[in-house]
């Protein structure tokens, strides 16, 4: 990008366009580190390449559909709506259940943006696992698959072939914990039975359990809790099952606290360039500008939103939009929601500034969508989000934009139902 | 429910701090 001032940058129509290739990225610093890479790019160990714009098209309406999945399941956990299926937890692991709980086509959590490669038992069984601060109690596909299981890249994890596997009991706490995590639990000879529902139909269902964990070599973590799933269903890519990185007890930053002290930070990747997911605090941490965590409010991580600033003048919305109902950031949502009153304003001053560029078909959340075919570049205002404690954050063009297609490009925010629900 | 999604996230550093109950930005950290 080249400067042209402050706030209004130009970018090469051809770096908005979703790259074909991965390269390298330089990590975060510190010794408990991960990579981090996008589902969907050529990053991905599972990446298929798109035959033509079309199917690049098709990609991002169905990514598009799974983001307001993944919001609509973030609003019945914070209003503690029943999850569905509302059966008995035991019954799910029957043969006779097999019909029950239809995986629905193009459902799904909606959370696979981002796997990271970590490894279970001992001796140490590799899986890529989605990653997710919207999610607490980690799970893999186990053998054997009781009832259905989806297709994942390579061996389910296999708890016959682990020295250190062990079942939870049902009299233990975390057991207990499971069922306030997820609403579903139960209990047989074998032990606690989990489950978790995604209210799209997608779940995971089978033994609470506990093995070593292997994040990195040096940095191992016996006796973690997570769910050995026995029946998974669900639109989960070919990953290994979740990697829950949200705030309750049986989440991975709150089971590793001894050796963590509860602190992670992650460079999330785009499509072609890997990022990186640390844990444990580190000295460089203490220059970036920090906002308050909204404590008493699990199971997301609440912030809270000042104002948003468009081409350097700051949206006439009160904060208040903002504080009626609330802000969390989460790593599996890909579309920033907005309450409509901060979004329209959002949307009036950048259609302002992008006032030259011919206006296109909305893509489907997307309502500002801009026909670049007969452009090499594109000039855009940068936009920069305001947070309590006088904390801003400048997005560029790669936070500005969703682009559908080779020629369109789309402002990557959406409204919320309401301002006041 | 507003929500910052993981576009705007992309290439800037987020810290999540739970024992400071603090979130925190770093842009320039991701190269």
């Amino acid at each position: 990008a080249r400067n042209i001032n402050q706030h209004i940058q130009t970018v090469s129509v051809d770096q908005l366009r979703p790259p074909r290739e991965c390269t390298a990225g330089k990590g975060l610093q510190g010794k408990t580190t991960l990579k981090l890479v996008d589902r969907h790019g050529p990053c991905a160990p599972f990446h298929q390449k798109t035959g033509s714009a079309d199917d690049g098209k098709r990609d991002s309406e169905e990514l598009l559909r799974q983001d307001q999945q993944r919001v609509d399941w973030i609003h019945s956990r914070t209003a503690s709506l029943p999850l569905s299926p509302k059966k008995n937890i035991e019954d799910l692991l029957l043969p006779e259940a097999t019909t029950q709980v239809p995986a629905q086509t193009g459902s799904s959590l909606g959370s696979g943006n981002f796997i990271v490669d970590v490894g279970l038992g001992t001796p140490k069984q590799a899986f890529n696992l989605v990653f997710d601060t919207g999610s607490d109690l980690s799970w893999v596909q186990c053998d054997p698959c009781l009832i259905s299981c989806y297709q994942q890249q390579g061996p389910r994890f296999s708890p016959s072939a682990s020295s250190t596997y062990r079942n939870v009991p049902c009299s233990a706490a975390e057991c207990a914990e499971a069922k306030l995590e997820s609403g579903l639990n139960g209990c047989s000879t074998s032990g606690c039975i989990y489950g978790i529902t995604y209210g799209d139909n997608s779940l995971s269902v089978g033994f609470l359990s506990q093995d070593t964990l292997t994040i990195t070599p040096n940095d191992v973590v016996p006796g973690f809790t997570f769910g050995c799933g026995h029946r998974n269903q669900g639109l989960f890519g070919m990953t290994g099952g979740m990697f829950g990185l949200g705030r309750s007890k049986l989440s991975v930053p709150s089971q590793t606290a001894n050796k963590f002290g509860g602190v992670f930070a992650y460079c999330l990747p785009t499509a072609s360039v890997p990022g990186s997911l640390a844990f444990g605090p580190d000295s460089s941490y203490s220059s970036a500008q920090f906002t308050p965590l909204l404590t008493g409010s699990q199971p997301f991580y609440y912030l809270t939103i000042t104002g948003i600033s468009v081409g350097g003048q700051l949206l006439p919305v009160s904060s208040s939009i903002f504080t009626t109902s609330g802000t969390i950031i989460d790593s599996g949502t890909v579309i920033t929601r907005l309450p409509p009153t901060a979004y329209s304003a959002l949307r009036s001053a950048f259609r302002t500034f992008m006032a030259k560029y011919p206006l296109s078909q909305p893509s489907l959340i997307l309502d500002t969508c801009y026909d670049l075919s007969n452009y090499t570049t594109v000039q855009y205002p940068l936009i920069e989000f305001h947070f309590q404690g006088g904390t801003n954050v400048l997005l560029d063009f790669y936070n500005i934009f969703f682009v559908p297609s080779s020629s369109q490009a789309c402002l990557a925010f959406a409204p919320t139902s309401s301002d006041s629900s | 429910l507003s929500i910052f999604g993981n576009r705007q996230q992309r290439k800037i550093l987020v810290v999540h701090d739970v024992p400071n109950a603090r979130i925190g930005f770093k842009q320039g950290a991701c190269s």
